[in-house]
């Protein structure tokens, strides 16, 4: 009977394709600005609604990189520290793809109902 | 460093003990309970290093100060979770106590041991999210732990000064408390 193995199991090795990330679509927003017009930017506006740099006024979100937006983008690029540009750069899209916490970062505090 | 608004904190006598539980029911079978709670350890270790305030392990989670578990997708309040990477965790400001991380992430202990190359160090996002427990808001400051973002394979969880003076403002100092050159952080970086 062969001896026991002393050697550490192998690590588990989990890969996942990066287009599983969950924001990782946001790469092809690279360059937008003010007056572009990309499929899916609303998706996008979700994002900064999520963290709290974008109110829905009406619930009618467009695939348009409108002035709202453009606050939204300066707001949270101030926010986290970046070059403050309005402009989606490779840095800021860099740092939005990037895990992070849930908690909004301009934003009234995550209060638990009582019940 | 930023608060909530309202600067709400633990409004008990100063020093004070908050205790913390785990969720029977919602932990990750690929760590060990033992595992979980020596990353919490740490990270409680942290905060109560440099303020009056202390944290104690309890069995009791129903009437524990702070209850942490780890959840899927919508798990009730309101704030769903979405997967592999994207929002990893959230807590909720004071005097809630409510800390959730993310069961979808391939939590990590030891990111030595731990190959994949979306684990996420456990210790570091407990170290962030008690800071919302205790009452701060995400930092600007980069090197700060209670910047909002962490990458995978990375490991954020010493405290720097931003969020020291954050949390002793809130709080007051441990009086065992002693500055480290370590903790200062160089905001020149954020730019």
């Amino acid at each position: 009977r062969p001896p026991p193995e002393l050697a550490p199991s192998p690590a588990t090795v989990v890969t996942v394709k990066n287009g599983s990330y969950t924001w990782h679509g946001f790469q092809r927003f690279l360059g937008a600005r003010r007056g572009s017009r990309i499929s899916g930017m609303a998706e996008l506006k979700k994002y900064f609604n999520r963290f709290g740099y974008l109110g829905f006024q009406d619930g009618n979100v467009t695939d348009v990189f409108d002035t709202r937006l453009e606050s939204a983008v300066a707001a949270y690029q101030a926010k986290l520290g970046l070059p403050v540009t309005g402009r989606l750069d490779s840095e800021t899209l860099s740092q939005m793809m990037s895990p992070r916490c849930g908690m909004r970062d301009a934003m009234q505090p995550m209060h638990a109902a009582m019940h | 460093y930023v608060y909530f608004p309202g600067k709400p904190r633990w409004a008990r006598p100063i020093p004070m003990t908050l205790t913390y539980a785990f969720s029977p029911e919602n932990l990750v079978g690929y760590l060990s309970l033992e595992d979980i709670r020596g990353a919490f350890k740490l990270a409680f270790a942290r905060w109560a290093s440099v303020i009056p305030v202390s944290f104690s392990e309890t069995d009791t989670y129903s009437f524990a100060d702070i209850k942490i578990g780890f959840y899927r997708g919508d798990h009730g309040d309101g704030e769903p979770f979405d997967g592999v990477l994207g929002v990893l965790a959230h807590a909720f400001s004071p005097e809630s106590g409510k800390f959730h991380l993310d069961a979808a992430e391939t939590w990590a202990v030891d990111l030595e041991s731990e190959k994949s190359t979306v684990a996420i160090d456990l210790e570091s996002v407990a170290t962030h999210e008690i800071g919302h427990l205790l009452g701060l808001a995400h930092s600007p400051v980069k090197e700060s732990v209670m910047y909002p973002s962490l990458k995978p394979r990375a490991k954020k969880a010493d405290l720097k000064l931003d969020d020291i003076e954050a949390v002793q403002a809130l709080y007051g100092s441990n009086p065992n408390f002693k500055f480290a050159s370590s903790m200062e952080s160089d905001i020149s970086s954020n730019q």
